[in-house]
C-alpha cells in the first residue's frame, strides 16, 4: 500500500 | 515537482526565516501571536509522523525538518527566552487554542481518506493549518500598528497558500488520478483568511505608507 499523492507535499 | 509547488515552499521557508530573523536578530516578538505558533507546531507535529518511516526524497524530509525544527524554536523562543518572551504580547493574545483544535480534531475523525491513526492526525493537521492564522490575525486587529516584519511573515505564508492552490490545478491536469478534496477545501479556506490582509498589504503597498488595519 502505498502513500497517496497528496502526501509527497509538505 | 513543478514550479508552483518549489515557488509555494520557498515562500513557506523564506515566511519562517523572516521570523527567525526578527525574533533571533532584534530579539523581539512584538505583534506575533504565540497561539498561532504553537498550532503550528502542532500542525507539523501530527502531518509529518510519517517522516522516519514513508521516504518520499531528501528534499521532502529536509524540509520537514526544517518546518518542525523552526515551529519549535519560535515557540520555544517566545516562551523561554529571558528576552524575546519581554516582547510578547501575551495580554492582546487571548485566542483559545481549543476552539480551533478540538473542532478540527472531531471533524477530521468524520472527514478523512481513511479512518486510521496516522491518516486521521494528517487530516486533522490540514483542517489545523487551515485556521491556525486566525490567532495571529486577530492579534493584529488589536494592536492594529504591524512592523515590517510581521508584514512580510505574514504576507509570504499567505503567497505560500496560494502557489499551492496553483500547483494543484498544475497537478490536476497532468497527473491522472489526481483529486483531493480535503486538502484542496482546507487549503482554499486557508487562503481565503488572508483575503482581507492582502488587500491592505497591498494597499499600504501602493500608496507607499505603512500598513495598518482598520480599526
Amino acid at each position: 500500500d502505498t502513500e497517496p499523492k497528496s502526501h509527497d507535499e509538505l | 515537482m513543478n514550479i508552483f509547488r518549489f515557488a509555494g515552499d520557498m515562500t513557506h521557508l523564506a515566511s519562517v526565516l523572516v521570523l527567525l530573523l526578527k525574533i533571533h536578530t532584534i530579539k523581539s516578538c512584538a505583534g506575533v501571536s504565540l497561539k498561532t505558533q504553537e498550532l503550528y507546531a502542532i500542525v507539523f507535529a501530527t502531518r509529518y509522523l510519517d517522516i522516519f518511516t514513508d521516504f518520499i526524497s531528501l528534499y521532502n524530509t529536509f524540509m520537514k525538518l526544517v518546518f518542525l525544527g523552526s515551529s519549535f524554536s519560535i515557540v520555544w523562543y517566545m516562551r523561554s527566552h529571558k528576552i524575546v518572551r519581554r516582547s510578547y504580547d501575551k495580554d492582546q493574545d487571548t485566542f483559545r487554542h481549543y476552539f480551533l483544535i478540538v473542532p478540527c480534531l472531531l471533524l477530521a475523525m468524520i472527514i478523512n481518506e481513511k479512518f486510521t491513526f496516522r491518516e486521521v492526525l494528517w487530516t486533522f493537521s490540514l483542517f489545523l493549518e487551515a485556521v491556525a492564522i486566525l490567532p495571529q490575525l486577530v492579534l493584529l486587529q488589536r494592536t492594529r500598528n504591524i512592523d515590517n516584519l510581521t508584514g512580510q511573515y505574514i504576507f509570504l505564508l499567505g503567497a505560500y497558500r496560494a502557489f499551492y492552490i496553483f500547483n494543484w490545478i498544475y497537478r490536476y491536469f497532468t497527473e491522472p488520478h489526481y483529486v483531493h478534496w480535503i486538502p484542496w477545501i482546507a487549503g482554499l479556506l486557508q487562503t481565503l483568511l488572508y483575503g482581507d490582509f492582502f488587500y491592505y498589504y497591498f494597499h499600504s503597498w501602493k500608496n507607499n505608507k505603512k500598513l495598518q488595519l482598520p480599526a
